[in-house]
């Protein structure tokens, strides 16, 4: 998987879940 | 509510080589996302926002990844069978939510066909419907009659829309993945049949070189006068090619007719030819599936896929890497947006269904 799109994926997920 | 968050957390959770710190906040927010459900009300049957087809495909997505929610799974499907089978809809002097894939029936049928624990006549209810407003020649009951809000898309009033999200082409992708859901159908293939040759007599050739269909049907005006009562000459997942070349495509396959099939590759070929000119769109809508590139590339995807088309396989991997350079741009819109079609949820579930990954969530936007 790209890391970068992980580390994007990553900071949205951390969003949604706030 | 819709099943954005559960499909970006499905797919980074399913890859074998997500680091521990994703798949923490994967789970977080798979649960913040089952607690909003569980706490809010359906207001409709589409994919669309707080619709059940959106949330039983992010249950889906959810329990393909964490086992114990099959059994809610389960309740979902439930329910969103004994409703279909006990509602109504208008068949005549109709509104969004009587067959859209956003708001309407067309998106529960589709949430269902997705579904592999679904039994075939399940289906019967929604596709019997959707059949029904297929029945006229040049498909008189899809004619928008119900009172549109003056902010978004007056220009559909008393017209027929041509689009994948509130169209026509919406419903024929939902009746193909129920044509094959649940094996041969006369009825479903009849409607196609009439779904196709009126898609057939909508399209025309754009100024820029490309094959495309308007967005509500043409009904004698020419296309430019059409293109010019609008906001944008709008090429998009939503309407248009690619989208409604897809729709074409599929048709094509499902009833095995190779003109059909031939009519949707040239025009998204002519499409990629001409160089993918979408129209004038705001930046954040340059990046989401429903106007933008993530949109572009998974339907470049689905033709490089499924209808074997070499130069959307070129140009999804040129797309990938456009949105890759764009991914800072997600995260302030992260904050606000957790939205499939319009929000950066989309994108990064495109940019996440790499060769190996679960498909099931394309379902949501008619394809696969």
């Amino acid at each position: 998987t790209d890391p970068q799109v992980v580390a994007a994926a990553r900071a949205h997920l951390m969003a949604a879940a706030a | 509510t819709d099943a954005g968050t559960p499909i970006v957390a499905s797919l980074v959770l399913d890859a074998a080589d997500t680091d521990e710190a994703t798949r923490s906040a994967a789970e977080r927010a798979l649960s913040a996302w089952l607690a909003v459900v569980g706490g809010t009300g359906a207001s409709h049957y589409g994919v669309f926002a707080e619709g059940l087809a959106g949330r039983h495909l992010g249950l889906l997505a959810a329990a393909h990844v964490r086992p114990g929610l099959r059994r809610l799974a389960a309740a979902s499907r439930r329910a969103l069978v004994r409703r279909t089978a006990l509602d109504t809809w208008r068949t005549s002097d109709v509104g969004w939510e009587d067959y859209d894939m956003i708001m309407g029936p067309a998106g529960a049928l589709l949430a269902l066909a997705a579904d592999p624990e679904v039994m075939p006549t399940d289906l019967a209810p929604l596709t019997a419907h959707l059949v029904t407003l297929c029945d006229r020649p040049e498909l008189e009951r899809f004619r928008l009659r119900q009172r549109l809000d003056e902010r978004y898309s007056p220009w559909n009033q008393d017209r027929i829309n041509v689009g994948v999200a509130h169209g026509v082409p919406g419903v024929a992708l939902a009746l193909c993945a129920a044509l094959d859901a649940s094996g041969d159908d006369a009825g479903i293939r009849a409607a196609l049949r009439r779904v196709a040759d009126w898609l057939v007599a909508e399209a025309y050739p754009d100024p820029l070189g490309f094959i495309t269909w308007p967005t509500v049907a043409r009904e004698n005006r020419p296309p430019a006068r059409d293109v010019a009562e609008q906001p944008t000459a709008r090429q998009a997942w939503c309407y248009g090619t690619p989208g409604v070349a897809w729709a074409v495509w599929e048709i094509g396959r499902v009833l095995d007719d190779d003109g059909l099939q031939q009519l949707g590759r040239t025009a998204i070929s002519s499409f990629l030819d001409a160089g993918c000119p979408n129209g004038n769109i705001a930046l954040r809508e340059s990046l989401a599936i429903c106007h933008g590139d993530a949109g572009l590339l998974v339907l470049c995807d689905a033709f490089h896929r499924h209808a074997g088309l070499a130069a959307a396989g070129a140009v999804r991997d040129l797309l990938y890497a456009r949105l890759r350079a764009r991914l800072t741009e997600l995260t302030p819109w992260s904050a606000t947006n957790y939205a499939l079609l319009n929000g950066p949820a989309g994108v990064l579930a495109a940019l996440l269904t790499r060769p190996g990954a679960d498909r099931t969530w394309l379902y949501t936007v008619g394809l696969r």
